[in-house]
């Protein structure tokens, strides 16, 4: 019942955006944070064969079944976070990179994740004035059952504050940050790790750039329905 | 017919700081290739960056032990020229009829030039996007494609004020890359701003269809029960006819050792 196959034709020259029909799958094993159950995942595999000539490309992608929600307490003001309808305490750490040089090989990236597993850490929350981490980063955050809080690139160079004072509307080229900010998020979107998009950190993006986030990353109407609470983000 | 899929080029690669550097990128791609890590030349680390390249061959001291750092040219001080540096691998990949073939950078910081048997292309500003080109119609069909990358650094990579302090004079932050570079409270300056091919370089080898960015989500019923997966892609037709395909999704489970579950 996990094998779809889709006839399909593409004309010359042409890129079209394709949406299969949902796959049904009876209680899934899910992927729970650290501390909180496994994290089973399940490998996703997506092959096109053209008539003709064969297998023509692949795709494959180790996929967690997980529903992560997050709301702002009004009691409190603090961020809660659930996952598969539990709540979680998050025992959290805050990452900029693992390397100013950027030597990010797959085993550094697994030793410096697994030893946050180990601290009985729970999430790990990516800086904004760091690097929108790597695909291997959140390899082994799915493995190892860290959620990851991941900033986009705004700081208190990019606001007006400091000395000399920064450029007080983010970076010159909008465009070129939501450019970056859209590629990123194709990058990394499919990983279970992945808990939270946030604009910068300790403050909000430039206007335009804030509204162009919110727009972009909104949960579509379908998921929302889906939820069934339009608080839930 | 050459197996498909994705290869990561990530040995062999030459550096050179660009100012030593007398031959253009076509020069290097065609009849001026570098013969190997004699100078201006090095050993490159690829992925990485251009002071991991330098760190590598001993030509500056490590920056993360003791003051090591203060013997390092800031990039204020020697200017962008000095951290401009050409990278050079080659590759073979003898694609038959029908195959394409792309080259792919999952990130540059900060923008680059890219010569591959002599054909130039650009990539533009932004530390944090991805770049893939199609170069099927560039590759020699037989024997080595040579691959030169004049990469260079932030266009605003800032100075350092003698006192430090958080984000050095911020010019950094004009850029859309990574600010922590100029220093912080818990950093000394990268004395580069982490210039580099940072991220895997990679040649992906398809027939005449290419999947591209799937995105899987799921949504959930019935107290988890019930679960759907949603899964939307793209799908390029690189041919010039009709292409009729056949699209197929699996997912399996791992039970133990090598036994899936379909």
């Amino acid at each position: 019942e996990h094998l779809q196959t889709h006839e399909l034709s593409i004309p010359p020259k042409t890129l079209l955006q394709y949406t299969l029909p949902p796959l049904f799958f009876y209680k899934p094993n899910l992927w729970w944070p650290n501390g909180m159950g496994k994290q089973s995942l399940y490998n996703v595999g997506i092959t096109v064969d053209v008539k003709g000539f064969g297998e023509s490309d692949s795709w494959s992608h180790q996929f967690g079944f997980r529903k992560i929600e997050s709301i702002i307490d009004s009691v409190t003001g603090g961020r809660l976070f659930k996952v598969n309808g539990q709540c979680v305490f998050i025992r959290g750490g805050n990452w900029i990179l693992s390397d100013g040089l950027l030597r990010l090989s797959k085993k550094r990236y697994m030793a410096d994740i697994k030893f946050h597993a180990d601290m009985n850490f729970n999430m790990l929350r990516c800086w904004g004035g760091g690097l929108a981490e790597r695909p291997d980063f959140y390899h082994y955050c799915d493995i190892y059952g860290l959620l990851v809080w991941q900033e986009f690139w705004i700081t208190g160079d990019v606001d007006g504050r400091g000395v000399p004072v920064s450029n007080p509307n983010g970076p010159l080229d909008h465009d070129l940050f939501m450019l970056c900010a859209r590629d990123t998020v194709k990058l990394l979107r499919n990983h279970a790790s992945l808990a939270l998009w946030v604009g910068g950190n300790e403050q909000v993006p430039p206007k335009d750039i804030n509204a162009a986030l919110k727009n972009d990353l909104k949960l579509h109407p379908f998921f929302m329905s889906v939820v069934g609470n339009t608080a839930l983000g | 017919m050459v197996e498909m899929g994705k290869r990561v080029l990530d040995s062999g690669w030459l550096a050179a700081r660009s100012t030593e550097v007398a031959a253009t990128g076509v020069q290097l791609t065609t009849t001026h290739p570098p013969s190997g890590p004699s100078a201006p030349w090095m050993e490159a680390a690829v992925p990485g960056t251009v002071l991991g390249t330098l760190t590598k061959n001993k030509l500056v001291p490590d920056p993360f032990y003791g003051l090591n750092n203060e013997a390092i040219l800031d990039i204020a001080d020697s200017g962008r020229e000095y951290y401009t540096f050409w990278f050079f691998t080659t590759f073979e990949c003898a694609m038959k009829g029908n195959q394409h073939v792309n080259l792919n950078f999952r990130a540059i910081n900060y923008s680059a030039e890219v010569y591959l048997n002599g054909h130039k292309e650009i990539l533009p500003k932004g530390m944090f996007r991805r770049h893939s080109l199609d170069v099927t119609d560039i590759l020699l069909p037989d024997g080595k494609n040579l691959l030169a990358v004049l990469v260079y650094p932030p266009d605003h990579p800032g100075s350092i004020p003698p006192e430090g302090g958080q984000g050095g004079d911020h010019e950094i932050g004009k850029d859309v890359a990574t600010q922590y570079v100029e220093g912080w409270d818990w950093m000394t300056p990268i004395r580069d701003r982490n210039t580099g091919i940072w991220d895997e370089v990679s040649i992906s080898i398809t027939g005449p269809v290419k999947i591209s960015d799937p995105h899987l989500v799921s949504s959930f019923f019935d107290g988890f029960k019930r679960a759907y997966l949603h899964t939307t892609l793209e799908l390029e037709n690189k041919s010039s006819w009709l292409a009729q395909c056949s699209l197929t999704l699996q997912v399996t489970t791992e039970l133990e050792g090598n036994i899936s579950l379909v």
